[in-house]
């Protein structure tokens, strides 16, 4: 499902070079479910940023479901981020001025989606979130617990093949988390790929792999 | 140092109230060092908001170092909010064309700090944070445990006798995590009062008192 080969993401700050991503070979197969895990800016956002087609790298390549995808055009790579891959950012970047079933619809935009299908399927999945309360508030009128978990189920609502997850559970308590976990397990035994960063060990477990990350390279790659 | 008495605060969405705090009675005295744990939604930030002086209650009374909060004027709250208190926002709040030192230098401002001490200051924070190589770097070139980092930094660059920190660790590793509540220990033990929302075990034990809530109550509160 994905293969990068010496993949390179480098930033200029000032008059020097931060090397975010540097040489990173990555295999990553259907159905599999990988924790990745490393320092604070050891490149995990970098990497997920580039693995969901939001950012490019400068050096290497990145096939995704058997695509090139630098060779990609801009309709394309819009169509695979929003209908086959789900992203749970690390910061969430909800729409402010729209309601949390109104953010979890987003991504059916792209599909086909039967409208009120959709409102439904989002309403299910934010029910399911514990949020059900909570389907008409802003984000401002969230706590930081709930805005991540609409994050969350605005990744899932497409069913995309691909889940890539940046610290999902940063901001939840243990019990929340272990059934935000209990989820991603439940998607991934039916056939849904995720990819998800850490910090926390209790989360990783959850995964298959683990791939720990240090100064742009991967250090560690193997079963959990 | 904090002494509150039946506060209240409640947010009205759509035709329901949430009661976000629900008549909460609290005792913080100089020198404590208290981590505040409970289920996602159970009213953390919204005391936290409260005591940093950034939101006012619906019902009920906050002292503050001796003053009734409801009778500072503007004037008085924003000193109060600059020089005494250092707050952490769970969402950092970092202004995005400062960089990092710009970020951590803001609330000098409000105090008669030399600019160059307080720049001084500033880099030796950031420094002992490990972001010596990120000084210059804008919020957006930064990962999110840096940008956590840089509001802790700010948080602590005007030494206030009050350390209000929502989910300090929430995007750090374990290492990173447990150099920062070493710092915290060291600025508590040289008489700073800390309370801290948290919902990692291993970062409650660091406080010597636990405060639990849920649904807008405290439901415990006792020697950690
Ligand atoms: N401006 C608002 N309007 C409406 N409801 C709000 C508003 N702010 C907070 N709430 C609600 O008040 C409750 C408490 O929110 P708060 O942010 O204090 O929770 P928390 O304990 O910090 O949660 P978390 O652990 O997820 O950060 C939540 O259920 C939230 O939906
Ligand atoms: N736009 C940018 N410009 C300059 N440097 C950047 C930029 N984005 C990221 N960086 C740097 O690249 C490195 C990797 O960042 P990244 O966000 O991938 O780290 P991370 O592993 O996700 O960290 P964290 O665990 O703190 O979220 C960091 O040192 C960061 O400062
Ligand atoms: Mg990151
Ligand atoms: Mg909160």
């Amino acid at each position: 499902m994905i293969r990068t080969d010496n993949l390179c993401r480098r930033f200029h700050v000032g008059d020097s070079w931060v090397h975010a991503l540097d040489s990173v070979d990555l295999a990553i197969d259907e159905g599999d479910f990988v924790a990745v895990m490393g320092p604070s800016g050891s490149g995990k956002s970098t990497l997920m940023n580039i693995l969901g087609c939001l950012d490019t790298p400068d050096d290497g390549r990145y096939r995704l479901l058997e695509q090139e995808v630098e060779l990609l055009d801009d309709a394309e790579l819009s169509r695979i981020r929003n209908v086959h891959i789900g992203f749970v950012f690390q910061s969430f970047h909800l729409l402010p001025r729209l309601t949390a079933v109104e953010n979890v619809m987003l991504p059916l935009r792209y599909s086909n989606t039967d409208l009120l299908q959709a409102r439904q399927h989002a309403e299910h999945l934010l029910t399911r979130l514990g949020l059900d309360d909570r389907l008409h508030h802003k984000p401002n009128q969230l706590s930081g617990g709930q805005r991540q978990r609409v994050a969350i189920a605005r990744s899932l609502v497409n069913q995309p093949p691909l889940l890539l997850a940046d610290e999902p559970t940063g901001n939840l308590d243990s019990k929340t988390s272990d059934e935000i976990m209990e989820l991603f397990t439940e998607l991934n035994r039916g056939g849904q790929t995720i990819l998800m960063v850490t910090h926390e060990d209790e989360i990783a477990t959850y995964a298959r792999r683990l791939i720990r990350m240090r100064d742009g390279k991967i250090e560690d790659d193997s079963l959990n």
